[in-house]
């Protein structure tokens, strides 16, 4: 009965992650090996192609103040600037979206909802860049990422050669995905492995730890055991996954620091206010 | 806490997900 409650609980999770999430693993890898009935996505390699693509991109709400400039005459490096910026507030939009997203996934969390309030805030201000990190890897290859909702493929060669601090935000999201995607976790585990990470007990500033222990630890027992059915021939998988972790906490810290330089080195820079309140005293 | 972070708070609160993002 004990191994039922678990499969049941890794199917519930499963249920709840294909219905918040809309770009699965299985879609992406689908559209990155091209082996889909969707058309395959644009590329974008450089400004050129930025341009061109951001139609695609969810940006609607905010001033195209490059193309105003563009017709009274602003030099190449204005209007470079301006694209970039633009496509940085872009990204800030899909992030406030998918960290709605990440905060429906929690709530079906069996018992999540019953933990004392201020304790939910804290789990997914710490929790939500490591979830939305991990999310990114099934989007990812060594070449480039698929953004907006994989209608777009954006190279990795395109990011790096972005002016500091931006270029210095997804190349360790590239390293690290690499590395993760050689696990080759499907949805199913994936669902597992977010709920762990949203129930982790080490979180600074919570009040009251043991509830969430005790239902971070049978959510471990469940992926332990849904990655025996699932990867039967995967030796030391959970130990592997559970390691992905600690690297993880790495990537957010970095990724702080480099808001922080982008806070610091861009006057035009707004943050949205959700994230500003997830990475406010953040680490 | 949760006065800090009152959208997050709404998100959490709310029982269907879309705020004025």
């Amino acid at each position: 009965p004990e191994a039922a409650d678990l499969r049941s609980l890794a199917k519930h999770l499963y249920e709840s992650y294909l219905k918040n999430f809309p770009l699965t693993k299985a879609k992406a890898r689908a559209i990155l090996s091209g082996k889909t009935n969707d058309n395959a996505p644009f590329v974008i390699h450089d400004m050129k192609s930025l341009l061109e693509g951001e139609q695609f991109i969810n940006c609607c709400h905010l001033p195209h103040q490059g193309q105003q400039r563009e017709s009274t005459g602003a030099t190449l490096t204005e209007l470079q600037r301006e694209v970039e910026l633009r496509f940085f507030h872009s990204c800030q939009s899909r992030s406030a979206e998918a960290v709605s997203e990440v905060t429906e996934f929690a709530k079906s969390i069996p018992g999540f909802s019953i933990l004392d309030l201020n304790d939910q805030v804290t789990l997914l201000k710490y929790g939500v860049i490591e979830v939305l990190s991990i999310m990114m890897a099934p989007l990812m290859n060594k070449d480039g990422t698929l953004i907006s909702y994989g209608q777009i493929f954006m190279t990795r060669e395109f990011l790096k050669s972005l002016r500091k601090p931006f270029s210095d935000m997804m190349e360790p999201k590239f390293e690290f995905s690499v590395k993760f995607n050689m696990l080759e976790l499907d949805d199913s585990d994936m669902a597992l492995f977010l709920a762990v990470i949203i129930l982790s007990g080490d979180r600074p500033g919570l009040l009251n730890v043991k509830p969430i222990e005790e239902l971070q630890e049978n959510v471990l027992h469940s992926l332990e055991l849904h990655l025996k059915t699932n990867h039967p021939d995967s030796l030391h998988l959970f130990a592997k996954v559970l390691q992905k972790m600690t690297d993880l906490r790495q990537l957010v810290t970095h990724h702080v620091q480099v808001i922080q330089l982008l806070k610091e080195s861009e006057v035009d820079l707004c943050l949205h206010p959700l994230l500003q309140e997830i990475m406010r005293d953040l680490y | 806490l949760k006065e800090k972070h009152k959208i997050l708070h709404r998100l959490l609160q709310n029982s269907t997900s879309p705020v004025d993002l």
